[in-house]
């Protein structure tokens, strides 16, 4: 009898109660569908990606589509006001949405929103960063991880190379960059253990 | 529901937006 959906790639996170499960779901899944959509047409744009297998190119979107999502739509999240925008404009407080159900994935977002906001990327950067969350050779079901790790090794290459030379004088940029792979990880993982418990429970 | 992307349908949507540069790309 769940009545919110917290997720902001809703266009509100208040469910009508006399909806069917089922038509919840189609509901979000309507919402999110342009963003993950986007989330391909980007993926297609990175040199490279259309030379790998047709199976691999659906492994990594599969499995890295949530941290691309995260990545791209951190403004969503409004560190100063502790508000969260969803799809339709409208921002809602944390103490909103906490009140809804949100625990510590949305405390999480808001984390990685600001220590990431925090390191003023260009958009080219945050393109490219992009481009290396969402090559990653270590992700489940891969057939060819050399040809994603080359893919992946040159991307890391170019976002260095990117890096030093626009923040010549903060060496730690890019070492704090790669340190938000994992931290990706670790809201994926979350955000997959409510998106199981969802549907289970919708 | 052990695949959180199939439980999406987050499979079908890459499908089909990524098919478009597939239909004549083996596997």
């Amino acid at each position: 009898n769940r009545m919110y959906l917290v997720c902001p790639m809703n266009t509100s996170p208040y469910v009508d109660p006399q909806k069917s499960g089922h038509s919840i779901w189609e509901d979000f899944s309507m919402s999110f569908t342009p963003a993950v959509r986007e989330v391909v047409e980007f993926a297609k744009r990175i040199p490279g990606f259309q030379d790998l297998s047709q199976h691999d190119q659906v492994s990594l979107l599969k499995a890295g589509t949530f941290e691309v999502l995260v990545v791209r739509f951190v403004s969503l999240f409004d560190v100063k006001e502790r508000t969260v925008t969803f799809l339709s404009g409208k921002k809602y407080s944390v103490e909103a949405l906490r009140s809804m159900g949100a625990g510590d994935l949305l405390n999480s977002m808001f984390d990685f929103s600001e220590k990431l906001l925090a390191l003023n990327l260009s958009e080219e950067e945050m393109s490219l960063f992009t481009a290396v969350v969402l090559v990653s050779a270590d992700r489940s079901g891969i057939e060819n991880v050399n040809s994603v790790e080359a893919l992946q090794e040159t991307l890391i290459r170019a976002l260095r190379s990117l890096v030093t030379k626009n923040h010549p004088n903060e060496a730690t940029i890019f070492t704090k960059l790669l340190l938000k792979l994992p931290d990706l990880r670790s809201l994926n993982n979350m955000h997959s253990e409510q998106l199981l418990a969802f549907k289970v429970h919708p | 529901f052990s695949d959180p992307a199939s439980n999406l349908g987050l499979e079908d949507i890459i499908r089909k937006a990524l098919m478009g540069n597939m239909e004549d790309r083996p596997e």
